[in-house]
């Protein structure tokens, strides 16, 4: 593509094409979009985080996507996003608010070790590509190298896992570039990380069946979002803490994000209408995007109505 | 590249907490090398897992002398795999 207009949103894309989209977007966006490297995977792929700001010190909102690098559609919902974030700031007055406040922190490619290596040798890989010393499998699940009750029940010790921990927290660089990013920035007001599929929105905790102290608002504010996201196509999600809805998952993501104070910490399962599981055809790229987009900005302008 | 000819994902459906306890032991069974797509959470929710061709028999075997209902939720996971690459390729030439 020869610019963001032209870009196919409707279709899977390659890392070197995702990585030229986000380039693009900067510069045909000087005064609203730039890219922060936050740091590198494994295989020294830059993490790339792009950033929405117009203006100085302002507390920001993250969301990050493709973590879990065989969700194709949650990268390519990032790369929608990106755009509709750039296009409806100035035009929709609910974005152009929050942006007028507060700064939006967007990684597409979280693991891009795992997106390379699932376009090049593993559709189906999902962990990060580090070798584990003394085994022959590689990677760690990066949903379970917070440290946020990390190595308790809910995550494998075992690194041919497709739950696999790791050796400690914060082991893969993957992880740890955004956990240094969270602590130096301080000022995180929300904490969106998505997957797919299965259709759910969740909110801490995983490791423990112990209430979030903020359980009633995170609750209620998670049925306005699935509320949001039905009304363009009625796809239907459920909602609720992680270790209620799902199961038990240790070191996790949104997990270790409350623990740190970011009240607004979500995980999403996007979409899969149609039973393809991780293989959602690209047409449904656009509708999942554009249903989880309603989502999303419920808890942003929640998040930016209700400051803390 | 590692492909998957004669992979299917078949979606488990229990009917009650001994069923799904069932499901959950084949989890632990490694030398199936089963990859489970959507694990196994509570009876209201299906479980996804892609099965192996050389594991197909056995755990298909597995399911129904324990009576546990599945359904093949993906056919031929090759097959599906080569449309999605062949999308890809024509977006790169277009």
């Amino acid at each position: 593509a020869r610019s963001t207009d032209s870009f196919d949103y409707a279709n899977y894309h390659t890392i070197s094409e995702i990585y030229n989209f986000q380039d693009m977007l900067v510069r045909e966006n000087p005064n609203l979009v730039s890219k922060i490297v936050i740091g590198q995977s494994y295989e020294g792929r830059p993490l790339s985080v792009l950033k929405f700001s117009t203006g100085a010190n302002r507390p920001g909102l993250w969301i990050d996507t493709g973590i879990h690098s065989r969700e194709w559609v949650t990268q390519a919902s990032g790369t929608w996003f990106a755009k509709k974030i750039a296009t409806a700031y100035g035009s929709d007055p609910a974005l152009t608010a929050i942006l007028n406040n507060m700064d939006i922190f967007l990684l597409i490619m979280t693991n891009p070790d795992g997106f390379a290596y699932t376009q090049t040798n593993n559709r189906m890989w999902r962990k990060t590509r580090k070798p584990n010393p003394g085994s022959s499998c590689v990677g760690v699940d990066p949903n379970r190298n917070w440290d946020a009750g990390f190595g308790e029940p809910g995550a494998s010790n075992n690194p041919c896992s497709e739950t696999y921990r790791g050796p400690r927290a914060n082991s893969e660089s993957e992880v740890k570039s955004i956990v240094d990013f969270v602590r130096s920035h301080g000022n995180l007001k929300s904490f969106i990380s998505i997957h797919s599929y299965s259709q759910m929105l969740l909110y801490p905790y995983g490791y423990t069946s112990t209430p979030a102290k903020d359980q009633a608002e995170l609750h209620s504010l998670a049925k306005k979002a699935i509320t949001a996201l039905a009304s363009l196509y009625g796809t239907r999600y459920r909602y609720g803490s992680i270790i209620n809805t799902i199961y038990q998952a240790s070191g996790g993501t949104i997990d270790w994000t409350y623990n740190q104070g970011i009240k607004y910490s979500y995980t999403f399962e996007l979409r899969d209408t149609g039973d393809y599981g991780f293989l959602l055809p690209a047409n449904q790229i656009i509708p999942t995007a554009e249903e989880t987009w309603l989502a999303l900005m419920v808890i942003m302008k929640h998040a930016y109505k209700n400051a803390y | 590249k590692e492909t998957f000819e004669g992979h299917q994902v078949l979606r488990i459906t229990a009917k009650d907490e001994a069923q799904l306890a069932l499901i959950k032991d084949l989890e632990d069974m490694i030398h199936f090398e089963l990859d489970f797509w959507r694990g196994v959470t509570d009876v209201a929710s299906p479980v996804d897992v892609r099965v192996p061709f050389h594991s197909l028999q056995s755990v298909k075997v597995y399911l129904e002398t324990k009576a546990i209902e599945y359904a093949t939720m993906i056919e031929d996971l090759q097959a599906l795999l080569e449309k999605e690459q062949e999308e890809m390729d024509a977006v790169a030439r277009a």
